[in-house]
């Protein structure tokens, strides 16, 4: 049976049975888009399951990566008025080399809105390996993505990270990313180092595989 | 062990039943969704001559016309599946990454010969 079963989940794009040892909740948009597809109220005919409309891109695997970065530790050159410094680290080498990145979006979602009406700058650089050339040259080992400020609200801050996830499936180039989070208020350094505690990061994907999917031929 | 089925409507090709409980296999602990699913299959007999029920494609009919007067050389045509569905799997993957998938062909929907 485990001969034949490789063979099953080869097929299905499983080097080998997988075996989560910490399994995720399941992200809502997931179960969503499942249920759009496969729930009772699915339509049965003509679903174009290469094609994403939650996101409006084409694809046929989803995918959301857990961050697997840490937080830095504090320091006494870090500015007075910096909330958190977290570097934030996505393995894609899951993915197959046919694929083909159509999407990635960074989500970063605050748990308890605490702060509310307060205002925070969030900065996000991407960590760039540099030749010795550009070593010599000083450039910056740091690429900013993106510059904000944002107030508290109960909901995600979404970043679109798809030409970055591309550069990381060379996995030499993927060193991850850094997020900066400043307070803007004063007297308010005290209360908002505790912002690392309800933060949570999180990246969703989706690739297409051309040898899956093929384009639709054109109607004569 | 076509040759052997005595002729039956219940032995003409047909779509047969078919459900594939991830759980029995062992998946439960990786696949999330759907716990197991339809994909049936096709079998039975595609006799001479094939009716418009059979759904068989002109070169089956030609085979069972041969296999009317050469019974010994040309077997008669085989019961296939004629139209497939795909389904989505929402799993874990090695990375303890949840992932939702589409897989082409994975359940029969119709037969013919």
């Amino acid at each position: 049976f485990r001969h034949r079963e490789d063979y099953v989940l080869i097929k299905l794009g499983h080097p080998d049975r997988p075996n989560p040892v910490s399994p995720p909740p399941v992200p809502p948009v997931l179960w969503k888009i499942y249920n759009q597809r496969m729930g009772s109220k699915a339509p049965k005919k003509n679903q174009d399951l290469c094609y994403v409309e939650e996101f409006n891109v084409p694809g046929s695997i989803i995918r959301v990566f857990p961050d697997q970065g840490e937080f830095a530790p504090w320091s006494p050159e870090h500015p007075s008025n910096l909330c958190l410094q977290k570097i934030i680290f996505f393995n894609l080498s899951i993915m197959e080399k046919e694929e083909v990145v159509t999407m990635g979006r960074l989500e970063l979602r605050f748990n308890q809105n605490a702060y509310y009406g307060l205002t925070f700058e969030l900065r996000l650089y991407m960590t760039r390996m540099l030749s010795l050339k550009e070593i010599h040259n000083q450039k910056s080992s740091r690429k900013l993505l993106a510059a904000q400020t944002f107030r508290l609200l109960h909901k995600s801050l979404y970043f679109d990270l798809t030409n970055v996830c591309e550069t990381w499936r060379n996995h030499r180039k993927n060193l991850g990313l850094l997020l900066e989070i400043f307070s803007r208020d004063e007297g308010t350094l005290d209360e908002c180092w505790r912002i690392q505690t309800f933060l949570s990061t999180s990246l969703i994907t989706v690739t297409l595989n051309p040898l899956q999917c093929k384009k639709p031929r054109t109607k004569r | 062990s076509y040759g052997t089925l005595p002729l039956m409507a219940s032995n003409i090709c047909k779509k047969r039943r078919l459900y594939i409980d991830f759980k029995a296999v062992g998946w439960q602990n990786w696949v999330i969704a759907p716990h197991g699913y339809f994909a049936n299959y096709c079998h039975g007999e595609c006799p001479y001559p094939l009716t418009m029920m059979l759904r068989g494609s002109n070169h089956a009919i030609l085979q069972t016309l041969a296999h009317s007067f050469a019974p010994e050389d040309v077997p008669l045509p085989c019961c296939v599946p004629i139209k497939m569905a795909p389904i989505s799997m929402l799993f874990y993957d090695n990375n303890d990454n949840v992932v939702l998938r589409h897989y082409d062909n994975m359940a029969v929907d119709e037969c013919g010969c």
